[in-house]
């Protein structure tokens, strides 16, 4: 029973200006942090690839089942999200520290020559991601203060 | 007003913005910040930036300003795809914000928030301002990409697990909400889905309603919601939608959708305010706010047949309503002769002046003030029920009759043209929503209305005003269900003897399908 | 009849809030979990 209202002309002028907004419209990606690797909108990939997340896929214990390049992978290229937590998690579970200084994890390689309260003495295993392979380093001081 | 900046302000500005971006985008470990953010402001305050208040608002200014008109260069530039321009632009804004939130972080001294909070509204009223002269100086080619991506940044900078900054929260989301009212998409058009995209943010959206203590922050979010139903008013208040406008509108249901699911008690408490806003043919809009009921509550189905309704023990309390609404009840004088009417049924022409103080022009679809009626049958309803309650009983559809209170909607239900009446049973109709004291005395009223209603085409009129609510895509409040369920079975009403209810064989189909649904 | 609300890209019966996962009031699905940001230590922001 209302019927229809005329705009008046401060919602016409309104409403061009909607129009003109609405042909250049904010993406999903403006709202997020800029990620290289992690592009906001799906890819659209084959219908017979796995479309869902699989079960329990965000628990270490899913993680802990990963490959140690593939624990790497996550870690480096899916920055400030769950999986590189949860990657950071399963490496330390295997005995990896990040060193904070090189932004690089560290395993033992064998028992350090030296170890006191500031740092220990070894050879280390390291993850190069510049070279994306595993590397021995002796002779290395592990500074517990860049220890993350 | 940059007229009078000191003589090389610019040309400093500059030069500290843009080496500033070159550290942002190279520090590849943004944990080691604090050292390079303090030599930066020693930068800074070589260059005499910092040495007064006036200095920092012009400064920052000054690079808003160069930002800005980065993005206009880069965005009309063609050999930019749009990811590329974006991502040049945010390199640029992403890097700027993170010095403002690392400024607003380490500002004043430790426990002292006032001046965060002052440097953090000053960043935000420039970039306010900039953003609102852009508009007017661009027109339709005012681009939003730069202003939207830095109040997002800064809004997720400032939201970030620190100490400091969690014990701000509520100043940092009252300066945000603040901010964005004064962008309200009825002062800044060109900026409205972005401004959409801002209230409806998922950490936004969480912080306010759900992580500031008390609920302090739902009058904020309410104020927004309000913005944007009235901005949406003129368009949605015709049925006919450009495409624009369908844009906006379907992104509001979402938003409302989010809060009915999360937050369904915040559409509960603000609900009255939100149907003064929303134009009366948005029924499946106002649908979602009124179907919105406290998560705590069971609600009985309300096919279950003989649901004795006044038994539930919900109907005994009123539900909050967060909105002065009484304050709508103008002017003054008229207030005054409502209450002594409803005391003492005095002065008796106040029933006649009734509709003179409704009806403000005889424009058809917009001859009355709708909040006044609102508020107006609310109030006489909220009367009513303290009035039934005074004397130890429950409101049912008997005992509402002959009272001063029933008087006014008999009145209005008569007097008033279909306009008039249309809005008059809409008003009732908008109480009806989850069991509670309010529902429960007006689907007592609107029954009651049918029942002693002097002419059919008021019992067509309120058939037509539950039905067109029922007919829509669900949600459906509670209320709406059981008033309408217990008219169409009640034999009291006859319903089934009207004609209009057989006016046309696609009706006459409607109904018994919805009686077949609830008998 | 208005729209079908379900037809929105929001999971109306989800057990879960909506609002941690909601993609913004033009997306019609929901972001994925990487989508959302985490709060790792910044040390792992290496960019």
């Amino acid at each position: 029973p209302l019927g229809t209202l005329p705009l008046h002309k401060d919602h016409q002028l309104q409403f061009k200006m909607m129009e003109a907004a609405y042909y250049h419209l904010p993406t999903p990606a403006d709202s997020e942090r800029l990620n290289i690797y992690l592009p906001r909108t799906p890819v659209p990939t084959p219908q017979h690839y796995p479309q869902q997340q699989l079960p329990l896929y965000d628990t270490v214990e899913f993680y802990q089942r990963l490959s140690t390049e593939t624990l790497f992978f996550v870690f480096y290229y899916m920055e400030g999200s769950k999986a590189q937590y949860l990657a950071a998690k399963a490496l330390k579970k295997q005995s990896w520290r990040f060193h904070t200084k090189y932004m690089m994890w560290f395993q033992r390689h064998e028992e350090p020559k030296i170890i006191n309260d500031d740092y220990e003495q070894g050879t280390y295993i390291y993850f190069d991601y510049e070279k994306w392979s595993q590397r021995k380093k002796e002779g290395f001081t592990f500074e517990y203060k860049y220890l993350e | 007003n940059d007229c009078d900046d000191p003589p090389g302000l610019q040309e400093k500005t500059e030069f500290l913005l843009k080496d500033w971006v070159s550290i942002y985008n190279q520090s590849n470990n943004l944990s080691r910040e604090t050292k390079i953010f303090t030599s930066f402001v020693q930068k800074m305050n070589m260059y005499g930036i910092l040495k007064t208040d006036d200095l920092i608002t012009r400064f920052f200014r000054q690079a808003t300003q160069i930002c800005i008109d980065l993005v206009y260069r880069i965005l009309n530039d063609p050999s930019n795809s749009p990811l590329q321009a974006r991502t040049k632009i945010f390199h640029w804004i992403d890097a700027f914000v993170h010095l403002i939130a690392l400024l607003v972080r380490h500002s004043g001294e430790a426990g002292n928030p006032t001046t965060k909070i002052n440097l953090l509204n000053k960043v935000l009223g420039i970039v306010l301002g900039i953003l609102l002269q852009d508009q007017e100086l661009h027109g339709t080619a005012f681009q939003q990409l730069g202003y939207h991506r830095f109040f997002v940044m800064l809004f997720l900078e400032l939201s970030s697990p620190d100490a400091v900054l969690e014990s701000l929260m509520l100043s940092i989301m009252t300066a945000f909400s603040h901010t964005y009212h004064l962008l309200n998409p009825a002062l800044a058009p060109g900026f409205c889905y972005a401004w959409l995209e801002l209230i409806s943010h998922r950490i936004f959206i969480g912080r306010i309603l759900a992580q500031i203590p008390q609920q302090k922050g739902w009058p904020l979010y309410s104020q927004l919601l309000l913005d944007l139903f009235r901005y949406l008013a003129p368009f949605l208040r015709n049925a006919e939608l450009a495409k624009p406008v369908q844009l906006l509108y379907k992104g509001t249901l979402r938003v409302l959708l989010v809060l009915l699911h999360d937050f369904p008690e915040f559409l509960c408490d603000y609900h009255f305010g939100f149907c003064d806003a929303i134009p009366p043919n948005c029924i499946q809009m106002r649908n979602i706010i009124l179907a919105a009921f406290p998560r705590n509550m069971r609600l009985p189905d309300p096919f279950t047949p003989n649901l004795k309704v006044d038994m539930l023990a919900e109907t005994a309390t009123a539900p909050k309503i967060c909105s002065n609404y009484v304050f709508n009840i103008q002017p003054a004088n008229f207030k005054k002769d409502l209450d002594s009417y409803l005391k003492a049924r005095a002065p008796v022409t106040f029933l006649s002046e009734l509709r003179s103080h409704l009806q403000i022009s005889n424009e058809p679809g917009s001859r009355y003030n709708i909040p006044l009626m609102n508020a107006l049958v609310l109030y006489v309803g909220t009367q009513a029920i303290s009035h039934i309650r005074s004397k130890n009983f429950v409101p049912n559809t008997s005992n509402i009759a002959h009272s001063a209170h029933m008087d006014i909607f008999q009145n209005l239900a008569v007097d008033l043209d279909t306009e008039g009446r249309y809005l008059f049973l809409n008003a009732i109709a908008n109480q009806l929503r989850y069991p509670n004291s309010h529902t429960h005395y007006f689907s007592c009223a609107v029954l009651h209305l049918f029942a002693e209603a002097n002419s059919e085409a008021i019992q067509e009129q309120i058939t037509r005003v539950l039905l067109e609510r029922l007919i829509v895509n669900r949600p459906h409040p509670w209320g709406l269900l059981i008033t309408f369920i217990e008219l169409i079975k009640n034999p009291i009403y006859k319903f089934w003897d009207h004609d209009f209810v057989h006016c046309a064989p696609e009706i006459s189909r409607l109904f018994e399908s919805v009686a077949r649904s609830c008998m | 009849l208005g729209n079908d609300l379900t037809g929105l890209g929001l999971n109306l019966n989800s057990q879960e809030s909506l609002h941690p996962t909601f993609a913004g009031p033009f997306a019609d699905h929901p972001c994925r979990v990487q989508d959302v940001e985490c709060n790792v230590p910044t040390e792992y922001l290496i960019n």
